[in-house]
């Protein structure tokens, strides 16, 4: 197993969408980064991983990644 | 459950609706089917009701568009997002949009559009996404059986939340979702699974793995489309990495996430039972001896799993040889050479060699609450 989580450029991409679309992430000078603990990206990650009842990490593991593919309402999660 | 920010809803009670274009994939009829029962879904537990009207502007529009559709929030193609609606008010508000690039169904297969357009209905009353796996409000598309789509008590608090409790003088209520740490659980059936322990109880497993300290909750579709809801008894036979789900006189082998070709089969012709058993309360196999442990009422029955055949001289009483435990069980599970039986919100620990009760559980026990 990988001792850190590398996650390849499409789910990257992928990850930034979802939350821009869904938990109101601004797009203005946000992107994921690496090591971040404190990015709004993290916040938001951590936001959706409570909401869906995942572990909460902050970071895009596995089982976010494969929640984040699933077919869904295209309403967002948080208000705007 | 969750509404909408500003807590936006309609003023009055009586609202319509309007088809405005018709999806390809589904005759019209099957459209206004599946249209006129989602909106009965939620008029069924609540005081509104919806009325189709094809002239004049009804108060929820329901169309479905290919990608920008020009409301600032283009659909994407095939899969990923399949709808969207806006909350009450005037105009777009309470509109319906469907993804035209979605193949839509009126049965298991995706997307059911009567599932679809009954959450979506949701956000057009004003509510939004819940957490609740269970609801019809969560955001995530979950479904397999097309005749049962039932609001959770979830649902069913969160609309009479914006528009009070339904007409109707039986007041509605819906299944809740199993929470684990709720002392007053109960399980249907309870398994090993490579090493795992799945707890089964209504439409929804709990899992409980040694690497992790919290139960995972979810929808037992999630795992197997096609299995029912509702399982009875479950077992693994190790020896095969089968886990067979047993509900009614039918049963179901799975491996892994696959379940197995030629299922569901019957109880009485693969296994032997008579015609008198209808359905199993509890089972497990041991994987030591090949033997398979059939619970029925207050009997038990032994299956040998190595000549395939019932092993003579049963059934026998339960309380004869698992006394202590009661004359009838919901689920058993065997674990590091113990038995654990559950009976209502009780959870035996049962040492066979000694042939008694070591210790007297409540059901959560296994999930560190």
């Amino acid at each position: 197993f990988p001792a850190h989580l590398e996650i390849k450029e499409q789910d990257r991409e992928m990850v930034q969408n979802y939350l821009e679309k869904f938990y109101d992430l601004k797009t203005v000078g946000v992107k994921l980064t690496k090591n971040k603990d404190s990015s709004p990206v993290v916040e938001k990650l951590k936001k959706m991983q409570g909401f869906f009842g995942l572990k909460v990490t902050g970071k895009p593991d596995n089982e976010t990644l494969t929640m984040m593919k699933q077919p869904r309402c295209g309403v967002p999660d948080v208000s705007r | 459950f969750a509404v909408t920010e500003g807590n936006p809803k309609w003023e009055k009670k009586d609202l319509t609706y309007s088809i405005e274009n018709y999806t390809p994939d589904l005759a019209r009829e099957d459209v206004d089917n599946a249209i006129r029962k989602a909106f009965k879904v939620w008029s069924d537990v609540s005081p509104l009701t919806f009325t189709k009207i094809s002239e004049g502007e009804a108060d929820i529009k329901i169309s479905f568009y290919y990608g920008d559709h020009r409301d600032n929030s283009p659909f994407d193609g095939p899969n990923g997002i399949l709808a969207h609606a806006f909350q009450p008010g005037p105009g777009i508000g309470g509109d319906a949009h469907f993804d035209e690039d979605e193949k839509w169904t009126k049965d298991h297969r995706n997307y059911n559009l009567y599932r679809v357009a009954a959450h979506e209905f949701g956000h057009s009353l004003g509510l939004s996404h819940s957490s609740d796996i269970g609801a019809l409000m969560y955001p995530s598309y979950a479904f397999s059986d097309p005749n049962d789509i039932q609001l959770s008590q979830d649902d069913i608090d969160g609309i009479q939340a914006i528009y009070g409790p339904s007409d109707n003088p039986i007041q509605p209520t819906g299944p809740t979702t199993p929470q684990a740490c709720n002392r007053k659980l109960t399980f249907d059936a309870v398994t090993t699974l490579r090493g795992e322990k799945m707890f089964f109880k209504d439409r929804f497993y709990l899992r409980k793995s040694p690497y992790d300290s919290e139960a995972e909750v979810n929808l037992i579709s999630l795992f197997w489309p096609s299995l029912p809801s509702g399982i009875e008894a479950a077992h693994e036979v190790t020896e095969h990495d089968i886990v067979r789900f047993f509900k009614g006189d039918k049963y179901w082998a799975t491996r892994g996430q696959d379940v197995l070709p030629g299922y569901p089969r019957s109880i009485h012709r693969s296994f032997g039972f008579p015609t008198t058993v209808k359905k199993i309360d509890a089972t497990f196999s041991d994987e030591y001896d090949g033997k398979t442990y059939f619970f029925v009422g207050n009997k038990y029955w032994r299956y040998n799993e190595r000549r395939r055949s019932m092993d003579a001289g049963y059934p026998k009483l339960i309380t004869n040889d698992f006394p202590g435990i009661g004359s009838k069980v919901d689920a058993v599970v065997s674990d590091n050479e113990f038995l654990y039986f559950f009976s209502g919100t009780r959870q035996y620990k049962f040492e066979p060699q000694t042939k008694r009760v070591v210790a007297l559980l409540k059901t959560n026990s296994w999930f560190n609450c």
